[in-house]
């Protein structure tokens, strides 16, 4: 029970700040185990984070896309710990601006190739779009009935923001 | 393991029988808004396992049917199957077989029932051949449209379930 | 107390099932006041939506893009019913596709001609940005330090997503 | 009743005295992630009389004080200025001048205080005066980041308020 706990909290961690510094180019961040001393079970995980250049803060006072992006971080730590057969992310970068954008795509992109897992991707994003090896596009050529078809990259950004 | 298929039927606005196949590398979905991208990943969700019609976006378990529009009635039955590839896998020698079909139906008014391979079973069978493998309907590798937030938005507490599936 | 309610709900109703079909391009929408007896001052407010061609659900089942469309529909109803001075948007159109984010625009555009309302919009979206009167960058030349910047177009779509 | 301008110091990520006219017509602002763009927001929403810290996604108010950077010291004061007109208004009569210039500061430590046209009065002021005119700090006319679609998500019972604001 507890020595697993531990040591998946130690790998995670470990994940946790590479990727960090990784998809906010610079910066740092951590976890902490707190631990219920009654119930060693129950422990929770505090998330402490501070992008490039700014102070360790609350990660309430982080912007929305800094949130999205400390949480991908955090998300891909404990893929990386033990990773799943497929990941499915809805418009995971919906927040996220164009350098960040980048920086989550090449990310997936290294994983990706690391690990045999299949990603499914949802996005509106133009980028991310260019970024994937193959496209379906989700039609209701009759209202209400959904159809998925191929599709191209040109035919793709149609849907585009 | 590795997850090859999905194949709907009547599940949400997915009425006609569509097969998804899940290839290896990146794929991307597109499409615009309300014609049906996240009902797939809840078709996904469905089959791994998941039980609660609120974690799929519905009031109760029928929701998850489909409902008509103006053209067309409402149906009775929704189907979602996932073929799953199991080769070398310690489940290869369990099933007898280098492929899996789980299947799992929505009967309207009369609940749900489950399938591998054609053979009917109970749910928590469906439910522990993805737990040991660390494909739950819940894992923390699905994120929902709108969740990615929940993570650093929940209390401590409630992150701890993440470190549960990296053990 | 409830006769004020009642009328308010009149009006914001007949705003929402108007402002509805325009943002959806057709379809109906509208709302109920559900009342309790014992204390008709604690009333609920039920919506009702259905985009064109779809059958009227729960509006748990909307997807993203069409919950936030309805919301939009809720909001500027209200305002219409008794304008603010001001109406500030903090990337509201996140979830839009194209088609939806030029619905959304044309509305706004419209309302600001009605009502002497000063609009405050938020925004990664490249068509948003192309469709308001003035645009403001903010920038940090130091890291952590914010600061304000009138730009042009071509300038802010740097940061489109 | 108009909003003229915002002016800022030591709010947030708004070290330096910044000011931000506020025009007619639709004013865009963009800028890459964590730039400061929701800041603006919440100094507004902090000028118009919000008092809870967590509204303003801080724990409690001094979170609201310039905290520093690798490069600067914190800082222990943070003020908001709102320029009001109130040409034509009743508030006009009231306040002998066409505009009003409404401050709030906050001391690390020992809380806030405020003003109107440089003279100190109770918070409760300040909420009165933009109440009347359906301006408040909680007001759907503004609507903070991700929570567009909280009006749609929330219980019947809690979507009232929307109702009284509209009445
Ligand atoms: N039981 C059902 N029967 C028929 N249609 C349904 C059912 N449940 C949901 N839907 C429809 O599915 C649509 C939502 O689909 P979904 O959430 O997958 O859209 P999406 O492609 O993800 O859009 P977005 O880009 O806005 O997120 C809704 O318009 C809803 O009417
Ligand atoms: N008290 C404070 N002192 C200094 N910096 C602060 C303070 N509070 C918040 N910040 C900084 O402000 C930044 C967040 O700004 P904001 O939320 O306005 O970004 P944004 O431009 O809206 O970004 P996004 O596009 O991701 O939504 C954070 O990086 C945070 O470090
Ligand atoms: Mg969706
Ligand atoms: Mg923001």
């Amino acid at each position: 029970g507890v020595t697993r706990l531990k040591d998946a909290f130690k790998i995670v961690n470990e994940n946790f700040e590479r990727l960090f510094t990784k998809l906010f180019g610079g910066g740092k961040a951590y976890l902490k185990l707190i631990q219920n001393d009654e119930d060693p079970l129950n422990s929770g995980l505090e998330i402490f984070a501070s992008p490039p250049g700014k102070k360790m803060q609350n990660i309430t006072l982080l912007s929305g896309g800094e949130q999205a992006l400390t949480a991908i971080s955090l998300l891909f730590a404990v893929f990386m710990a033990n990773p799943s057969p497929f990941c499915i992310l809805d418009e995971v970068d919906a927040p996220l601006d164009d350098n960040n954008v980048d920086r989550f795509c090449s990310m997936v992109e290294e994983i990706s190739e690391k690990v045999q897992t299949k990603f499914i991707i949802i996005t509106h994003n133009r980028m991310t779009m260019s970024r994937v090896d193959r496209l379906y596009g989700v039609t209701m050529p009759e209202e209400g009935i959904s159809q998925i078809v191929s599709v191209e990259l040109e035919e793709a950004v149609k849907y585009a923001e | 393991l590795s997850l090859d298929k999905l194949s709907i039927k009547g599940f949400k606005s997915f009425v006609e029988p569509t097969d998804f196949e899940i290839k290896n590398g990146l794929t991307g979905i597109v499409g615009p808004n309300g014609c049906g991208k996240s009902n797939i990943v809840e078709a996904i969700r469905f089959g791994l396992g998941e039980v609660s019609a609120k974690q799929l976006r519905g009031k109760e378990i029928d929701d998850l049917i489909f409902n008509g529009t103006d053209n067309r009635p409402s149906w009775n039955i929704a189907e979602v199957g996932l073929f799953v590839n199991i080769e070398g896998n310690d489940l290869e020698n369990k099933f007898e077989s280098k492929q899996l079909e789980i299947a799992r139906k929505i009967w309207r008014g009369e609940g749900t029932n489950s399938f591998i391979n054609g053979k009917e079973v109970r749910l928590k069978d469906i439910q522990l051949l993805f737990a040991d493998a660390s494909t739950s309907a819940r894992s923390t590798s699905i994120v929902s449209q709108g969740r990615i937030g929940a993570i650093t938005q929940a209390k401590p507490e409630d992150r701890k379930m993440v470190l549960e599936e990296a053990a």
